[in-house]
């Protein structure tokens, strides 16, 4: 569903030049969940980020449905990550002058057939809090909520940045829980960036950075 | 060190009063470790907030070394914190318009006798990212810089909301490491709220959070 061929992607920084992504090349299977893993500072977030199309890679394809992403104006881009791509992002990004519930509508009132906010925040144990800002939520509460944002548009595509960082352990799999149930109900492909082991576990394919390359590809026994 | 009696925090909403704490007894022994744990949303990161003289309790009494601080002026709080207490926070809390060294250098030239910014950037794995803004860091890395500003001050009472939330096993372990050296080597007072077992086990005390209550209370062998 999604192929990254020889992908870089460099910061520029005053006189040196951050060399994070060198040559990333690796494959996301359609209809199944892949998780990402590698230490902190090694380049997930900046690939989470290229697969959204929320950034563009200094080299390299970024494939997503056949399409290549390089290729696509802004415009088209922000299209495609409307309707097609689920995000849940590492520090959340809520709005935090809407409410918990406003935040999930903003999301999904784009987009046709959509779940209604109250209904997502019910999948993710908030109901009751839809009315509460970002700024009466705890942070597991707020990376619920962006959680609920996500997969309040039904996206064919989840990209999740860390999406149980900030909650216990029962919290955290009732979320997994979710996310399976959407992956093998209604298909959604699902990439997930985890530094937990247990979860990672659960994924049907583990793609380990290292140095700014795909160092080891894992897919696991049940397809 | 630490004694909390009886503390109660509502928040006002509207119509509706949420009662997140509502009479918390509890201490925190000097020169130990102690853990806070307990599910999202139940009230450990406003209970640190007490804990530290960022908030003030509804009623009850937190007694610092002695000191009520509900009985301290704003003005004498803000003295307290500065000077005896570091605070790493659920999110962060960096300028974003200040380096990565900036961000710690505020905390640290109020304080006599502190680390300079680049040993402490260096102790939490960070050598060489000191000019990079909170924009041009991995979330790991904005939590390690986020440490880093906390224990340069050689403060006497360290409050960690979840400190390793955001790291790979690898580095969690080393950062765990080092507050174990500074609570060991210095009588560091450290607080650390954690949804992890395995860091929950290497505290002296846990103190369990569950509706509004301190539910249990558990003394690991080695004082
Ligand atoms: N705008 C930028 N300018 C310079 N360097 C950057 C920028 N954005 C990210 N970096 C660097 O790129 C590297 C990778 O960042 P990224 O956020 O992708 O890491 P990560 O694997 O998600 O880490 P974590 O597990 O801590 O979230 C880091 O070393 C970071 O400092
Ligand atoms: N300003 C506020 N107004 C209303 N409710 C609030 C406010 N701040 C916090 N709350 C509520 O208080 C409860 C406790 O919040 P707190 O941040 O202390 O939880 P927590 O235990 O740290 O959770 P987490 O593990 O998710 O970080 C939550 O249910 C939250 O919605
Ligand atoms: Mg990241
Ligand atoms: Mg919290």
């Amino acid at each position: 569903f999604v192929r990254l061929e020889n992908v870089t992607r460099t910061f520029p920084m005053g006189e040196v030049d951050v060399r994070v992504l060198r040559g990333v090349t690796a494959s996301i299977p359609r209809g199944c969940v892949t998780a990402i893993v590698g230490e902190s500072g090694s380049g997930k977030t900046t690939l989470l980020n290229l697969i959204g199309g929320i950034d563009r890679p200094s080299d390299g394809r970024v494939i997503v449905g056949g399409t290549d992403l390089v290729k696509l104006s802004d415009r088209e881009l922000t299209f495609f990550r409307r309707n097609r791509v689920g995000f849940v992002f590492q520090l959340y990004n809520l709005i935090a002058t809407l409410t918990a519930r406003e935040n999930v509508m903003t999301a999904a009132e784009l987009v046709a057939d959509a779940a209604t906010p109250d209904e997502a925040l019910s999948l993710v144990g908030l109901d009751g809090f839809g009315d509460h800002f970002p700024g009466q939520l705890s942070g597991g509460q707020q990376q619920r909520v962006s959680i609920a944002r996500a997969i309040a548009k039904r996206p064919e595509l989840l990209l999740c940045d860390e999406p149980t960082g900030a909650l216990d352990r029962e919290t955290g799999v009732r979320i997994l829980a979710l996310l399976q149930t959407l992956n093998e109900r209604q298909g959604v492909t699902i990439v997930l960036i985890t530094h937990s082991r247990p979860i990672a576990a659960l994924a049907h394919r583990v793609l380990s950075l290292e140095d700014g390359i795909v160092r080891s590809v894992r897919d696991s026994k049940n397809p």
